[in-house]
């Protein structure tokens, strides 16, 4: 199985 | 203060209709280069990022920087009401906590006028720019989308496989697999319907298909989509306008 990342695991948020 | 004219309400309403089912509070963000947006799904694994340029306008003008704090449910039926070759104006003043939508039937001569109240949105901004791709694909928008309909009946999961000659889309699940393979090709004749692929390096990524889904919601506003991939990076999917783009950053899957 496949676990999905979310955005901010790669971009710096606010 | 702002005051933008779209010739016809039925592209700023194919605009809110192409993502307005992933996010739902945004802020607009108005200058004298037009209007963009950015915007983060609650599950926080896709961004929408938007650019209207003042030539998708007839006419705009944005003296100050305002921004416009948008609930799209709330955008969508004051849309409604309007008809689609109606002349739609966007106005709101440099500090505003409403924004006016004229729609004008010209030949009718019917103006409506609707007051949509504005929001304080808090909203996450992500450093989106800059990124560099292992390949980029452009390919019908159409086409794309069915592979995606297609494919999510078998799973939740779409796999896409680039190499230098095919774009592969895979899809596996508890009855069964399927697979589409897309290779490049040039249509004279019509060339939105070319397939394109730059290639530095294959790339082997898979997306949830709810979030695909959303994103060809898009396949409206343009002919082609350009889908840019890199190896374990989220992925770019831009429709264009004429002036501007939606583009929607998807952050993929991975092994555990």
């Amino acid at each position: 199985t496949k676990k999905q990342k979310t955005l901010m695991e790669f971009f710096g948020g606010k | 203060m702002l005051e933008g004219k779209f010739e016809e309400a039925s592209l700023f309403k194919r605009i809110i209709d192409s993502f307005k089912d992933c996010v739902q509070l945004v802020n607009f963000n108005c200058n004298e280069h037009g209007i963009a947006a950015q915007a983060v799904d609650d599950s926080r694994v896709l961004l929408v990022s938007l650019s209207i340029g003042t030539e998708s306008f007839q006419e705009f003008r944005c003296d100050r920087g305002v921004t416009l704090g948008v609930d799209l449910s709330s955008l969508s039926k004051i849309l409604r009401c309007g008809n689609n070759n109606d002349n739609l104006t966007l106005i709101a003043d440099d500090t505003p906590d409403s924004v006016l939508l004229l729609f004008e039937d010209t030949k009718k001569d019917r103006i409506s006028e609707y007051s949509l109240k504005l929001m304080d949105i808090d909203a996450d901004f992500l450093d989106i720019e800059g990124m560099e791709y292992d390949t980029v694909i452009t390919m019908p928008s159409a086409e794309f989308a069915k592979v995606v309909r297609d494919l999510n009946q078998l799973s939740d999961s779409l796999n896409i496989l680039v190499t230098k000659d095919t774009v592969k889309f895979v899809a596996e699940g508890d009855i069964g697999s399927g697979s589409v393979i897309v290779k490049p090709h040039t249509d004279m004749d019509k060339p939105q319907e070319s397939v394109k692929v730059e290639l530095d390096k294959p790339v082997d990524l898979t997306f949830g298909s709810k979030y695909l889904l959303d994103i060809i919601k898009g396949a409206g506003l343009s002919d082609q989509i350009t889908i840019k991939l890199s190896a374990e990076t989220p992925a770019l999917f831009e429709f264009s306008l004429q002036s501007g783009y939606l583009q929607f950053f998807l952050a993929p899957k991975f092994n555990e």
